[in-house]
């Protein structure tokens, strides 16, 4: 654990809590694609199934039931609770075109073919891309909400500061993952494109437009 | 094994 790790942790943590209250303090979830967060509510379920086989830390525990508790709870307030409020015309990216090669990935390109270290692959690959239908969602109606800008933006720091944590660890010469860092960076640049937006209008208080 | 390959983050 290092200090790019734990507050890349926290600014992930952040990402949902603002989600959540967004939606449960607006009582409407407009803007929001349930698509991306029924992706991530698999990846978290492929990756965090090692809870019933290996022990890392608390922290990690704690961390890893309370994401996928938040995932299934922002899935209940999206798709029970406030499904009225669901802009789901606009939430139309296919989200089997990243389920599927995620799945084919997983199977040819992992360290070692057992069911869990497969899963675990799969759920790197997935997460990826997870965000795609957000990110077509706001392009589609060519703008966004302040605070789902802000939910985007704490969810790309988190990425950002995993690429730190990385260069942090490789100069303490510990062995990486090949697989989660070129996923990692590959998830790190689909934001790049958005933070430029975000840095240049939403910081000066203008609402997230994309160009016409 | 399991903190060899990025398993211990989440």
């Amino acid at each position: 654990m290092n200090i790019f790790r734990l507050l890349g942790d926290l600014s992930h943590l952040l990402a949902i809590i603002i989600l959540l209250l967004k939606i449960w303090n607006s009582r409407s979830c407009a803007g929001i694609s349930g698509r991306s967060q029924f992706l991530f509510a698999i990846v978290f379920t492929a990756r965090y199934l090692d809870l019933f086989f290996t022990f890392i830390s608390l922290y990690n525990t704690v961390m890893k039931i309370v994401f996928l508790a938040t995932s299934y709870g922002t899935l209940y307030l999206m798709y029970i609770k406030f499904k009225a409020t669901y802009d789901s015309n606009h939430d139309t990216f296919r989200i089997e075109f990243l389920i599927l090669p995620a799945i084919a990935l997983a199977l040819l390109i992992n360290e070692e073919f057992t069911v869990i270290e497969i899963l675990w692959t799969f759920s790197i690959y997935l997460e990826s891309v997870a965000i795609l239908p957000q990110l077509f969602m706001v392009s589609k109606t060519g703008e966004a909400e302040s605070i789902t800008s802000h939910y985007l933006f704490a969810l790309g720091s988190y990425r950002a500061l995993y690429i730190l944590n990385w260069i942090y660890r490789w100069f303490l010469t510990e062995k990486l993952n090949a697989i989660a860092i070129v996923a990692g960076i590959v998830q790190t640049i689909l934001y790049c494109d958005f933070f430029y937006l975000y840095l240049t209008k939403v910081l000066k208080g203008k609402k997230l437009q994309l160009p016409a | 094994k399991i903190t060899s390959t990025n398993h211990d983050e989440l």
